[in-house]
């Protein structure tokens, strides 16, 4: 067991600077910024915890609870993707994880998605159109108003010029 | 594998058969606010064997279609998700479950009806860990996964290994 | 404190369903949703509580819990405004609350704030651009790249056309 | 009355002395993720007197300018916000708190230090119920308040009595 988990820890915060640093690089921070997972207590990892800590480009503070609503919503990705890395299931479903991002961090979420969508299907509910401009099909759904329920339309965005 | 498309019998918002999809590597659903979009990712979690609690369901009789607060009391009424997996040889999988008229679940793999434990060893063999729920993000949730205290790491972790 | 407590209640109930119709009327409902607020004991109202519903257009259920994110927003709105106009204060301060709405229902809530912004003085922060086509001053919030540190600019939106 | 302009003095992200506003009758906060939006909004709710926890910070010296960890734990720092108020006749009425040096608290109304009694009865009159808060909306709340239990409506309601 206790194996099996430090086999787990190794392989993802091997992976979460990685992944952080793709969701972070920018123009002007062509690094991006930088995330770690520690063990609290290197002897008995079950009985303490794991401290998860991520500093955005510009900044330089260790604390989590510093960090803005978008800032908090970019890291605790990294840790999705990067705990999702270890075992991974075919497919992943993200319902508006993008509702506290600003169009930049939109976008190089969707861009980071997009990246991985071969070898991981992904199916992501949002508002915004950033996303939708780089899938592959979208499914439109709407209220029939006659009987006021749910109803769908798939598209197949492949068809139209590359996004 | 992929999910290749979902068939929804009166599930939650969606009233009497409605097939889903197809679904490709990368799809995005829109729609307005309550038009029924995070009630698509319940019908996939409900096939997939995630709690009603998570599904924003007291029962499973919650989550049957009704078109007002009396139609919901009616007894003996269903609601059924299949979903349709394609591996990677291109053959079918089929995942099912149903809400039966009694108020209790059934499962069935390609239309043969077994119990929870075969549907999710089955599950389990194509890398969905229904219990860890490290592929589902749900509407709200994902901020809180950064806050989680170091114990609740941990604990995350573990139902992975 | 009893009489006091009813006063309240009685004008904020009063209240709650002209905002709500308000902000949920459309082209397609020109009457909008309902909500109202209901003593769960009318003779103790201090050991119990007071039950909010709140129902949208299309919707036929009383059960608050099966509100989509953006229905949900909208009736904590209208239940916030309410509130608010028993004891108005001079002014709103609202932290990106229209997260988890749609295009049309920022719109809506955007044209509300507008529309009761004389004698009432509201301040809204927004990733969402349908906020500061209404509003009639921005202030925009940037990271001095040298220093890392805050930085505003203010913009007298009510120089260029009326939006 | 309403809200003239803010003058910030080491105040969280905000470096120095920053003058912010005017700000008018609607006025619209825009940027980026983590450049400052919710941090002006904790400056205008710190001077009203608000918690420290309801600010993202432990103490109040979290709220104090830092360039990175070591600086945050360096003593004698200080920082205030001014928060300038138009009266309706056309007067400003000068609100101002402090963190002082010591690490405690300092309130002035027109430059002239008074303690909070005094400071908070004159937000009363102008219709600021800062216990009540019913003017306030943080970042993330918005949706909380339309799940509140009946009891805790009750609650909020007996604030503003
Ligand atoms: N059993 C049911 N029968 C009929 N309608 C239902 C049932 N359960 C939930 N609903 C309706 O489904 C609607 C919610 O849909 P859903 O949460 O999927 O919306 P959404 O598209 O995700 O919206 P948002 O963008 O605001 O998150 C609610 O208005 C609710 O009344
Ligand atoms: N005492 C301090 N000294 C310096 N910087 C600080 C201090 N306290 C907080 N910060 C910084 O302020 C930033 C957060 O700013 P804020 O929460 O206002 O962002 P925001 O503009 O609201 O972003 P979002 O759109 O993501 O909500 C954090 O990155 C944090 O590091
Ligand atoms: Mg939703
Ligand atoms: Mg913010």
């Amino acid at each position: 067991r206790l194996t099996r988990f430090m086999e787990a820890l190794e392989h993802i915060s091997g992976n979460i600077d990685k992944i952080y640093k793709q969701l972070t690089k920018s123009s002007r921070h062509p690094l991006g910024g930088s995330a770690y997972l520690n063990l609290e207590n290197e002897e008995e990892p079950f009985l303490h915890g794991i401290k998860y800590s991520a500093m955005p480009p510009t900044k330089r503070f260790r604390d989590m609870e510093q960090l803005s609503g978008g800032e908090k919503t970019v890291a605790a990705l990294a840790l999705l993707f990067s705990i999702h890395s270890y075992k991974p299931s075919p497919f992943f479903i993200l319902d508006e994880v993008d509702a506290a991002l600003d169009n930049l961090n939109v976008a190089k979420v969707a861009g980071f998605i997009r990246s991985k969508s071969n070898g991981l299907q992904s199916i992501v509910i949002s508002l915004k159109d950033t996303f939708y401009h780089k899938a592959e099909a979208m499914v439109g759904v709407y209220k029939d108003f006659q009987t006021g329920c749910s109803r769908t339309l798939t598209f197949d965005l492949t068809k139209f010029e590359e996004s | 594998g992929k999910i290749d498309r979902i068939e929804l019998e009166n599930f939650k918002s969606y009233k009497g058969h409605q097939v889903i999809g197809p679904f490709f590597d990368f799809t995005a659903i829109i729609g307005p606010n309550g038009s029924g979009k995070s009630n698509l990712m319940d019908a996939i979690s409900f096939v997939l064997g995630v709690r009603t609690s998570q599904l924003r369901g007291g029962q499973l009789k919650d989550l049957i279609y009704a078109f007002d607060d009396r139609e919901k009391e009616q007894g003996g009424r269903r609601a059924s998700v299949k979903l349709v997996y394609r591996l990677e040889n291109g053959t079918e999988l089929l995942f099912t479950r149903i809400i039966t008229g009694a108020g209790g679940s059934e499962y069935m793999i390609d239309d043969r009806v077994v119990n929870w434990d075969d549907y999710n060893a089955r599950l389990k063999s194509l890398g969905i860990l229904v219990k860890a729920r490290n592929f589902l993000v749900f509407q709200g949730d994902v901020e809180s996964i950064a806050s989680k205290t170091p114990r609740e790491l941990t604990v995350l972790l573990e139902q992975i290994c």
